[in-house]
């Protein structure tokens, strides 16, 4: 199994660890803080604790044996860009960390790093996307006017028809076309339009961003 | 036009500010740090310098009259509290407030607030999906292990068939189901896999995690 080390187990560290560790992958987390360490202890492979600025550190824990390394230390500039560096020096094939700005972002990359998230500005950007359409729980695009969005079905559209609520079957045809319904833990990929939804389904279509727009404006 | 109010200009509300006036909203940003005023003048439609738990200054600034209103102060909880109450009080129709933690976040909502963002835990699960997938641009997931992948394709695939790079239009077989091709602008819905890819394209697909991982497996 792919091995990845987590450098700073905070939200973001803790989060991208907690998830991969549930999709199978080895986990290493580490974090200087004990208690923090001690929180992770069993939602990962392993939690340690250390400081990812110390060179030897990495060296024993076999950083260089890594798939990948996500260097997640947000507030201290100064140990993000040195763990970074240790870890180019390591050789882990495939470093990302988080930065602040794009300044502290076109650093890191100069020093190595392959990939920089920017967490907060990136979730900012996505929720300006979804805010006044409360219904899109998440939003992907495909073109600047075209996207993929994954609506919760209002309760008050609920034992009505895909067609009823609003969407096609028809690929062809214009309007919002229905990916998949899930209901519970089950999936219904294409389903057909005089199928009838249910409270608590979320549905995935394709579909113009204006056509969303009016989705959401005849709905509200 | 719609208008929203940002309470707190950090990273995170600045972006939502910025990406939301790009949109064509009205955005009122306001923040105590004068720095932070004056940055976003002209990124935005009014930067103003206020305290956002003082409810003579939410009234002031009209707070009722927006559309919505999203809470973007991280640190401090209890400013973060105070400006959700005092924003229900005001009957502002959509609230939306960023949390540290569950235990924020419900009781922000129990306050009033009608959704609650968590900025660094949402980004690090959507870091673990795309992290050794870098093809992998977006994904949007619809269970615990089935979601809808925006992949790269790359470039040793180009001229390959979509049935020759992995994908299939058939919804009723098992692997990574296209959804639809981006060239350039253009998008075509539910290609037929036969058609070809070319270098660029850019391909929505629906699956379970598993086949996407080994389809990232099987090319690299
Ligand atoms: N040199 C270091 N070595 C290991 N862990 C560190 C080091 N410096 C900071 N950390 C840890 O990184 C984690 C994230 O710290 P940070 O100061 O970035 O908090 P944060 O920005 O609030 O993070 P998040 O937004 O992810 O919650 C903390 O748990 C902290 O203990
Ligand atoms: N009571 C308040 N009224 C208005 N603005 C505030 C108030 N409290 C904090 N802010 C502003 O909110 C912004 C975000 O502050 P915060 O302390 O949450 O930083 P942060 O967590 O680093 O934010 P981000 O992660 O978005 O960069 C800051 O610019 C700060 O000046």
């Amino acid at each position: 199994a792919k091995s990845v080390m987590i450098l700073g187990m905070g939200r973001f560290g803790a989060s991208v660890a907690h998830t991969l560790f549930q999709m199978g992958y080895d986990v290493l987390g580490i974090d200087t803080d004990e208690k923090v360490v001690q929180e992770n202890v069993g939602k990962i492979t392993f939690s340690v604790q250390g400081d990812a600025t110390n060179e030897s550190t990495l060296k024993e824990l076999g950083a260089s044996n890594f798939d990948a390394a996500v260097v997640a230390i947000g507030t201290n500039m100064q140990a993000s860009l040195m763990s970074s560096v240790l870890l180019a020096n390591l050789d882990v094939p495939l470093i990302v960390a988080r930065a602040q700005d794009e300044l502290q972002g076109n650093t890191l990359q100069r020093m190595g790093v392959h990939r920089v998230i920017y967490p907060e500005q990136e979730m900012g950007e996505f929720l300006a996307h979804s805010l006044l359409n409360p219904d899109v729980l998440e939003y992907m695009d495909l073109t600047p006017d075209y996207g993929i969005s994954k609506i919760k079905v209002p309760d008050y559209l609920q034992d009505q028809s895909i067609a009823e609520a609003g969407f096609t079957d028809d690929w062809e045809k214009p309007g919002l076309k229905i990916i998949a319904v899930k209901r519970g833990k089950e999936i219904t990929l294409l389903p057909g339009e005089s199928e009838d939804l249910r409270k608590g389904d979320v549905i995935a279509v394709a579909g113009k961003d204006d056509d969303l727009e009016k989705f959401h404006t005849d709905h509200n």
